[in-house]
């Protein structure tokens, strides 16, 4: 039996609403030290890791192991209904055809009840190694969210540069071309304002404007986002949550 | 012009 309870049906919708457009079908393996997820999207440049642990429930309880496969288009549209500060708790059994969604506003002892079905979704889980990165960054999630949309009009690449006092995100497009630079500095009254860099070797990557406009859906999670570039492994952005985080893996693009 | 890499290339042995 499985039963998750958030506090408030705000968390679970903005984390579903952080990946649900880069990746539709996903399983949700419940376990007793919580919910993990992980798909890639269908052109498998990007991965998408999703841990949530049992601190960020306000009640939780999983006595068999259970995987939860979801069409995210479907659990969005339920997830709708409920009200952003209602409680939402996830139930399902030992070997379940759906899952319950309960929506509870404790004010005014509305209750309201969904179900979806479950799907048997063919997927490999993937155990991700410790990769090695040349460069971590922490930076507040919403300039870089509009770093990314600014420049990704621009061009369907962006170039990120890292040296050792500048992080430089580079657009060039056919209508012309732009940059922005940034410089580490400490915010000691508001820390999550701060820009940290921590460079082993700099880095000169380019990406994908479209999958880091997806990634960017995820700053509604936290405020500050954790980037990890390698010039010889995926790029790793990371928001974390109060217990857990959402992850996504990006493939570069390399010279042809 | 650079090619975009898919996961593959890393992460995966299919």
């Amino acid at each position: 039996m499985l039963e998750a309870k958030f506090q408030e049906a705000s968390l679970f919708k903005r984390i579903i609403d952080g990946f649900k457009d880069c990746v539709q079908l996903v399983n949700f393996q419940c376990k007793e030290d919580g919910i993990i997820a992980q798909a890639v999207d269908d052109s498998r440049v990007l991965l998408v890791s999703l841990e949530i642990g049992v601190e960020a429930f306000q009640d939780y309880r999983c006595d068999h192991p259970v995987t939860l496969g979801m069409d995210l288009s479907s659990l969005s549209k339920i997830l709708r209904c409920g009200n952003n500060t209602d409680t939402l708790t996830l139930i399902a059994d030992d070997t379940p055809d759906a899952i319950i969604l309960l929506f509870e506003d404790t004010k005014k002892d509305r209750i309201s009840e969904y179900s979806l079905k479950l799907m048997d979704i063919d997927a490999d889980f993937l155990k991700i190694e410790d990769l090695q990165y040349d460069t971590t960054l922490m930076m507040p999630s919403a300039e870089f969210s509009k770093t990314v949309r600014d420049l990704s009009q621009l061009s369907d690449s962006l170039n990120i540069l890292v040296t050792k006092e500048t992080i430089k995100f580079v657009a060039t497009g056919d209508v012309g071309s732009g940059s922005v630079i940034l410089k580490p500095f400490i915010n000691m009254e508001n820390p999550d304002e701060s820009i940290k860099l921590d460079m082993d070797q700099p880095v000169d990557l380019t990406f994908g404007s479209k999958y880091l406009q997806d990634i960017v859906k995820g700053s509604a999670l936290s405020n500050k986002i954790g980037i990890r570039l390698s010039s010889e492994a995926p790029a790793l952005f990371q928001f974390d949550l109060s217990s857990g985080f959402l992850q996504f893996f990006l493939a570069p693009k390399f010279d042809d | 012009t650079k090619k975009q890499q898919t996961l593959s290339s890393f992460f995966f042995t299919a």
